[in-house]
């Protein structure tokens, strides 16, 4: 799955995810990645959010929806993240869960659980070239 | 600090961060354009498998994809769901949120849609889908998401009754999601 936030030189953040979901799945099951507020979210007024993991899990706490709030209530990015891990982490502590937040002013912050690492890509104008950083879960 | 314009993304999908810059800094098109581009990248390049065709199929071999894009302007969203025999799922979902007063669009009559938006029809299974789901029947279709069935979704494949509820399990097992097999 990818999901990505954008936001554009008017301060128009948008915010997608892409996925073929999970191997072996029940047909007609569907993930986290196309819903409203699971996958992805953005608010021109905060930021944006897109979370991956087990969908059939982070669905049940509108996870990119979640963290947006967090951002809304005056958090970093960083804490927005950790904390919808954390939320998603009292219920389901042994399921694979990600997440990336970014605010209007373009601070981001990810967090995870379970998966090994996360790695994130960024661009932005003070970069020469698209950066990987990468979170240890 | 202020850092606009921006682009994220979920894992090192590299190529899709560099076409959505592309779009959103060199081009100074918007945010959504940027997503939409940037993502449909990763759909043609099938990122890690778990983007676009030929990748994570159910246990009938069969890749759906599912796709969404939202707008933090307007709050407008577009997306599509186990959507079928169309490629490019988040353009799709971008013509959702383009052309419908409707948010989500799902299963066959997604790719109804898309095919009346000019889309192509076109398998998105490869010969990748028909060796894991052979392996997988080797493995006695390990792991898989079924639960509280007979005979034992844990040791057989299917085809599967219910369990009376008496004798429910109530273990909740669930396949390993990990770096390539995920939502």
């Amino acid at each position: 799955t990818i999901g990505m936030i954008a936001i554009d030189g008017n301060g128009n953040v948008a915010a997608g995810t892409s996925t073929n979901g999970l191997t072996y799945k029940i047909p007609g099951r569907v993930g986290d990645s196309p819903i409203p507020g699971s996958g992805a979210y953005a608010d021109n007024s905060v930021g944006g959010a897109v979370a991956t993991g087990d969908g059939d899990v982070m669905m049940r706490f509108s996870a990119s929806f979640l963290g947006v709030e967090f951002l809304r209530n005056g958090y970093t990015p960083q804490q927005a993240a950790d904390m919808v891990i954390a939320r998603i982490g009292k219920y389901y502590p042994e399921n694979s869960a990600a997440i990336v937040v970014v605010d209007v002013d373009g601070n981001y912050g990810s967090a995870c659980q379970i998966f090994s690492s996360f790695p994130v890509s960024i661009y932005y104008s003070e970069l020469d070239e698209v950066k990987v950083e990468t979170t240890r879960c | 600090c202020k850092r606009q314009p921006i682009v994220v993304n979920t894992w090192n999908f590299t190529n899709a961060t560099i076409k959505a810059w592309d779009v959103v800094y060199r081009q100074q098109r918007s945010a959504i354009d940027a997503v939409e581009e940037g993502c449909s990248v990763c759909e043609v390049e099938q990122c890690d498998g778990s983007v676009g065709y030929g990748g994570s199929p159910s246990e009938e071999g069969e890749t759906t994809l599912d796709g969404m894009i939202m707008d933090g302007k307007t709050m407008n969203v577009g997306a599509v769901a186990g959507l079928r025999y169309i490629k490019e799922a988040i353009s799709v979902a971008r013509h959702v949120l383009d052309y419908t007063k409707h948010t989500l669009l799902v299963g066959d009559q997604a790719t109804e849609f898309a095919v009346k938006m000019g889309f192509q029809h076109q398998s998105l299974s490869t010969p990748n889908n028909e060796q894991i789901i052979n392996d997988w029947k080797a493995r006695n279709c390990q792991p898989n998401y079924w639960r509280n069935m007979l005979p034992s979704p844990e040791t057989a494949c299917g085809p599967y009754e219910k369990v009376s509820s008496s004798i429910q399990d109530i273990r909740v097992l669930s396949p390993p999601v990990d770096e390539h097999n995920h939502d």
